[in-house]
């Protein structure tokens, strides 16, 4: 890997940084969580507290599994349940010292990754098209 | 890039083949293709025609933004509606020929890529997944 001081640089230079991330908070709606995933175009989105700490992830699947009745899909559920109901909570996440070589296996099973600083509030995500654009441009090098 | 052959390797190596992807049908209802993004837990899914060919790509958003109106979500058109009505269709696909090098640069901008014969009959998708996969083998070489 000709560049492979890539490799090792800080995944800061690499984030979408927080306020141009779509979320939603643990107490909203999952009707609000649809909401937010429709009119944002995105499939999953971060979740998280009051004190602005990642808390988890949602996306489109794990909403209309939730309302998925025998007979049919059950809407009138999205306004009774939260997103702290159906969310994912295990998921990976970087802090603001991990370099591009960590993200790079992390984001082999994950589309996107939440980073925290050390007090584990919420900076900004990483996501597979950025560590895509720059290894398809180091691949030549 | 230590194994530069790994570049120039054909993309039929790494593809999911066609029986193990999740797809719907051009004339299928909205209703239908909800009911198969849930059930499988996919974002998105390939569309096919009644001839097998690749026609375009269905996700979550796409459908769940079609039934957004002023007021409300109006899920009693998911019926009425169908996958061609709100599919996209200018999306890039690969051929069985294809080399991963063309790939990556492709999946660049999109989840997963479309792979056809040349007759244009489907045979499965490349997705990141796999690509990122290869890629974190390859840069510690
Ligand atoms: N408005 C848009 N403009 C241009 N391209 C778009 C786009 N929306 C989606 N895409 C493309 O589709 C990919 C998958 O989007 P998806 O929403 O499933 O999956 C996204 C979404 O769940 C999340 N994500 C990305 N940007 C976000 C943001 N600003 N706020 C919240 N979540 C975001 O990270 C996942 C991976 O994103 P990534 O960029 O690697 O990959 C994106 C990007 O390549
Ligand atoms: N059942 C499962 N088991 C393990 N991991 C899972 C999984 N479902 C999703 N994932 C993980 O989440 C990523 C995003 O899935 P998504 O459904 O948004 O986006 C998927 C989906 O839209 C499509 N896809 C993947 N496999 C498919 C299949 N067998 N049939 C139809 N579509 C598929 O390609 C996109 C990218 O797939 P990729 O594998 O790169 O990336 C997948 C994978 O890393």
């Amino acid at each position: 890997f000709e560049s492979k001081d890539v490799l090792h640089t800080n995944i800061m230079d690499y984030i979408i940084p927080a306020e141009k991330v779509a979320h939603v908070q643990v107490g909203n709606s999952l009707e609000h969580a649809l909401l937010i995933l429709t009119k944002s175009g995105y499939t999953a989105v971060p979740v998280l507290d009051a004190k602005y700490r990642f808390q988890g992830l949602i996306s489109s699947p794990m909403i209309t599994e939730a309302i998925l009745g025998l007979e049919r899909i059950e809407f009138e559920k999205l306004e009774h349940m939260k997103v702290e109901d159906v969310m994912s909570t295990d998921n990976p996440h970087l802090t603001v010292d991990d370099q591009f070589r960590k993200a790079l296996g992390l984001l082999i099973n994950h589309p996107f990754l939440c980073v925290t600083d050390e007090k584990g509030e919420f900076q900004g995500i990483l996501t597979r098209r950025v560590i895509l654009k720059h290894l398809n441009y180091h691949v030549d090098q």
